[in-house]
């Protein structure tokens, strides 16, 4: 982890995650729910990061051009 | 192993449509284990840390299975202003590079965007009171510029990140990129009897120049939406003041003598008491304070020489022993750069280290790692920042006992590998290889 938290505690016990259909989820009582664009769209960032695997290239032209 | 399906993330505090200030709380709680995937935080920005936190604790294994530890994480920052300074005018910085700088700043839990816009080299902030000062001011005034649309995105982009944009518009010095787009803002220098052509700071002397100042910041504080403004005040340069007869005779009639730093404290006193009507907050560089510069008492100080006047660690005891709050950023100079493993005396930084009461370690709010422009553009931003700028976030956000240097590099060169991942072209730290090179390979 980086930058490392204040407190943590691991073990070697471990869960496995399958992309198609992990997901994140607002708890019923949270006061963000859907709709909620700042968790929304990090919602669907962490899910970009987590399960692809982009890897870094020079910046394409199009890009650029943008 | 068993799966897990889903985080389920709590909020307790409503807060989606605002933006992050120095107030914001960041806390989180992660929770792994046989009967939850939790994220509980009391605001939108604890969250975000904490999702963060939750996408570096999943792995792959070489099969392509991913799985996450049992882990139970409470996390909350050391500090709450971990800031990265990026000076767009001495090179110009295309708006794709700064959104991607707000992205790896995520990744490193950094909230502050100090975005040092405007300087002697150009001015490609477009103002829509003073679009001269642009169109004169910037390198070309059609691509070399930062419309009100880019700067609308990236203060959305940072939002979305849990980011603030402290914007920076240094006065009186470092603003010759000012002059051809503002006919007489600048003090004409003088040899002898005769102007020499040539121009110096800001002229302190004019009511014009105040009224200019006065519509310029209203623009300005109505644009950028974070409390605090960054009003520079470093490195002016007395020579031109000095050598201006109207310049010299309002100081004879001020009662200043020769003591151009009271010059500067009548210009600067001026501006704070404008940029304070617009119910402004403001940072400035340590200049302002060693200047004796009267300012309001929650005035931001922001220290960022190494040696003079003073030792940076004295400067801070000096600053705190007078009640205000200080900003550290002297030994994070991110610019200069050795060969070598230079992050490690980065990495070693205590800003609480100096001569203080716990009343004034409590006003140290946090620091910056500043990354000037006159070598870095958008060819090799990425790399000169990054993960050098990491060992700064580590230790703005960490306990203080967190100062293993051993521990750091194993986890620094692994997140390294995770920033080549996530498209990020970081530099390495050291010998190695990262794995996800030869995947892609």
């Amino acid at each position: 982890l980086w930058p490392w938290p204040q407190y943590i505690q691991t073990s070697e016990s471990h869960y496995a995650i399958f992309p198609y259909n992990f997901q994140f989820r607002y708890h019923a009582s949270s006061a963000a729910q859907p709709g909620c664009s700042v968790l929304d769209e990090a919602f669907q960032r962490y899910r970009d990061l987590l399960f692809s695997s982009s890897w870094w290239q020079p910046p394409e032209r199009t890009r650029k051009q943008h | 192993a068993p799966e897990k399906s889903s985080l389920v993330i709590l909020v307790s505090t409503p807060g989606c449509n605002e933006l992050p200030s120095l107030e914001s709380g960041e806390n989180y709680t992660l929770t792994i284990n046989d009967d939850h995937c939790f994220l509980l935080s009391e605001t939108v920005w604890g969250a975000l840390r904490g999702l963060e936190t939750f996408s570096q604790l999943v792995w792959r294994s070489p099969e392509g299975t991913f799985f996450i530890n049992k882990t139970e994480i409470e996390d909350f920052p050391r500090f709450p202003h971990r800031g990265l300074l990026l000076d767009t005018s001495r090179h110009y910085l295309p708006l794709t590079s700064i959104l991607d700088t707000l992205d790896v700043m995520a990744y490193n839990k950094f909230n502050v965007f100090h975005w040092h816009l405007v300087d002697d080299s150009s001015f490609p902030y477009d103002s829509f009171t003073f679009p001269e000062l642009t169109r004169k001011g910037s390198y070309d005034p059609a691509t070399h510029i930062y419309t009100a649309q880019d700067v609308k995105e990236v203060i959305e982009y940072a939002r979305l990140r849990g980011i603030r944009v402290l914007a920076e518009f240094d006065t009186p010095g470092h603003t010759l990129s000012w002059g051809p787009g503002a006919p007489g803002l600048l003090t004409p220098c003088y040899s002898g009897s005769h102007p020499t052509g040539t121009f110096g700071p800001v002229n302190p002397i004019l009511n014009s120049t105040y009224e200019f100042m006065s519509a310029f910041f209203l623009e300005v504080s109505s644009v950028f939406p974070d409390f605090y403004l960054h009003l520079g005040g470093d490195e002016v340069d007395f020579t031109c003041w000095k050598s201006n007869p109207d310049i010299q005779s309002f100081m004879k009639k001020q009662g200043f003598g020769n003591d151009f730093k009271q010059l500067e404290s009548f210009y600067v006193q001026t501006l704070l008491n404008i940029v304070s009507a617009y119910d402004k907050g403001y940072v400035v560089w340590q200049e302002v304070f060693d200047n004796k510069v009267k300012v309001r008492p929650d005035t931001i100080i922001q220290v960022w020489r190494e040696e003079t006047p003073v030792r940076y660690t004295k400067e801070m005891e000096l600053i705190t022993g007078a009640g205000f709050r200080a900003l550290l950023s002297a030994p994070w100079y991110l610019n200069h750069i050795a060969y070598g493993p230079d992050w490690r005396e980065v990495y070693m930084v205590e800003p609480l280290d100096f001569k203080g009461s716990p009343q004034q370690k409590a006003l140290v709010i946090g620091g910056e790692a500043c990354m000037w422009g006159e070598y870095v553009d958008s060819t090799n931003l990425a790399p000169r920042l990054w993960p050098r700028a990491g060992a700064v976030a580590e230790r703005l956000w960490s306990s203080e006992l967190v100062t293993s240097v051993d521990f750091a590099f194993k986890r620094l060169t692994r997140f390294r590998c995770e920033l080549l991942r996530r498209g990020v072209q970081a530099q390495p730290l050291s010998v190695g290889y990262c794995e996800q090179e030869f995947e892609e390979t």
